[in-house]
């Protein structure tokens, strides 16, 4: 059974790239086929694996119809296959206009290729823009990283709205699949203030897991290794391996 | 003199608007008056500083031709006013490609108000579209806060890239005003050595001073306030003054 979950929130810097490389290879570890397609023309996904993309990249299969099989890559950890994607995916925000049903270019380009996978992970860019309507399109799901700071909290209902608008009038199936609390730094009245409101208000579509605050998932894309290859003792690991299990079980 | 500043970097939350909010009002303490416009549909500028978005905000004023006059708003600190936005400019991304010369909007809605103040602050969204863009036109100078991680520094490049085109096709008068590091950590390696890495490939570019990993930063905005109102003995305060010092003394 295979699930197809954009990984979203339009406010910068929230832990998308990060939740989607490293929940990405949690599921990996457990077993589970993935595949990440990296939807965000600043490429960090795919930097973050340590890859480059050469064509043919998301951009090309979205734009020139080359099939989506052509553009996967295989990654060095198990079970893990990426779909690159580098900053000529600005031209398909511009692009995209001029072609009919664009919205449904990446449902269409992922036919029976997602079917192969356990789980398909799309890493979106900061916005509510074109390549973020396209991924909630294609997706059974969407993950919501939701920082424990002030200008985050403010900014989810409004991505909850868009997700309704998407539901409403391109893609019946699409569904919270949950929100995940990231950076949280339990030293700061801050982050618990924020985690206790977003409980409330969200209640049990927010994940038990709390993602901390932790240097070490700063530093590991940086060596291009998931947290589980650069540290796995690091509380950033134990966490993700965490969220991955309690996924694997929401999912179920 | 009035000199008009964009605050730009297509990563997400690298602290644009922490930036934009804190130096703007640094310098208005510094008794500059300061217009600060809020150029990002999240309104986290206007919402950092206790304000709401009534008609008409920025999006009138770029697509129906409202004087910018009339969406100023005074703020309550001395010196400090607001051009406010809320939700309704994402519309604009989208109408821009059917107005002639969209670039160059907001340069033509600052006119001669611009020159009322001594800095202007245009505080931008997460990505290198048409907002952006149209910043860009209406700047003299670019302000590039970079965070001190790897995927930040990875867009750096990207973004100067842009700003030469910019330069180039539509304003000749656009420069780099500075970088200025954020976040910087003092505990963690990751943070000194992209620093390190910054310095010597940006050399006089990066402003001496640095903003540290401050929370008081982070709670300012949920009570509406700059740093310098809600914590004056914070090290956010301390770094935002003396940034603001080095703006001016840069701008001479
Ligand atoms: N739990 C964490 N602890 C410490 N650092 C983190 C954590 N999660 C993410 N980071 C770091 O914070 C920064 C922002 O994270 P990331 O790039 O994943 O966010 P994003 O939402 O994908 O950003 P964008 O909006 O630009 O796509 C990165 O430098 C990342 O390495
Ligand atoms: N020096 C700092 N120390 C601690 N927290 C900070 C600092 N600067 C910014 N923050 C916090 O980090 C988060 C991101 O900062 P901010 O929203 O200013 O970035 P941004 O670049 O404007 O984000 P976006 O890309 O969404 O516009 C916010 O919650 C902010 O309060
Ligand atoms: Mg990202
Ligand atoms: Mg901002």
């Amino acid at each position: 059974m295979s699930r197809i979950i954009a990984i979203a929130n339009q406010k910068g810097g929230v832990g998308k790239t990060t939740t989607a490389i490293n929940l990405g290879a949690a599921l990996a570890a457990l077993e589970k086929s993935v595949l990440l397609i990296d939807c965000d023309p600043q490429g960090n996904a795919t930097r973050g694996l340590g890859q480059e993309a050469e064509d043919p990249h998301l951009y090309q299969v979205l734009l020139d119809d080359v099939p989506l099989r052509e553009a996967v890559l295989p990654t060095p950890f198990p079970q893990l296959d990426l779909v690159p994607t580098n900053r000529e995916l600005v031209g398909a925000e511009v692009e995209f206009v001029q072609i009919e049903g664009w919205e449904h270019s990446l449902a269409r380009a992922l036919g029976e290729v997602g079917s192969e996978y356990e789980t398909v992970l799309l890493d979106c860019p900061p916005s509510l823009g074109h390549l973020t309507v396209c991924s909630l399109v294609a997706a059974d799901g969407v993950l919501v990283p939701l920082q424990c700071e002030y200008f985050a909290l403010e900014g989810v209902s409004e991505l909850i709205r868009t997700v309704g608008r998407v539901q409403r009038a391109l893609n019946p199936r699409l569904e919270i699949e949950g929100i995940v609390l990231t950076m949280f730094d339990e030293r700061t009245n801050l982050a618990r203030e924020v985690a206790a409101e977003a409980r409330s208000h969200f209640e049990d579509r927010v994940y038990e897991t709390v993602v901390p605050r932790n240097v070490r998932l700063a530093e590991a894309p940086s060596h291009g290794l998931p947290i589980l290859q650069y540290d796995i003792r690091s509380r950033g690991a134990e966490a993700f391996l965490a969220l991955a299990k309690e996924f694997l079980q929401k999912a179920a």
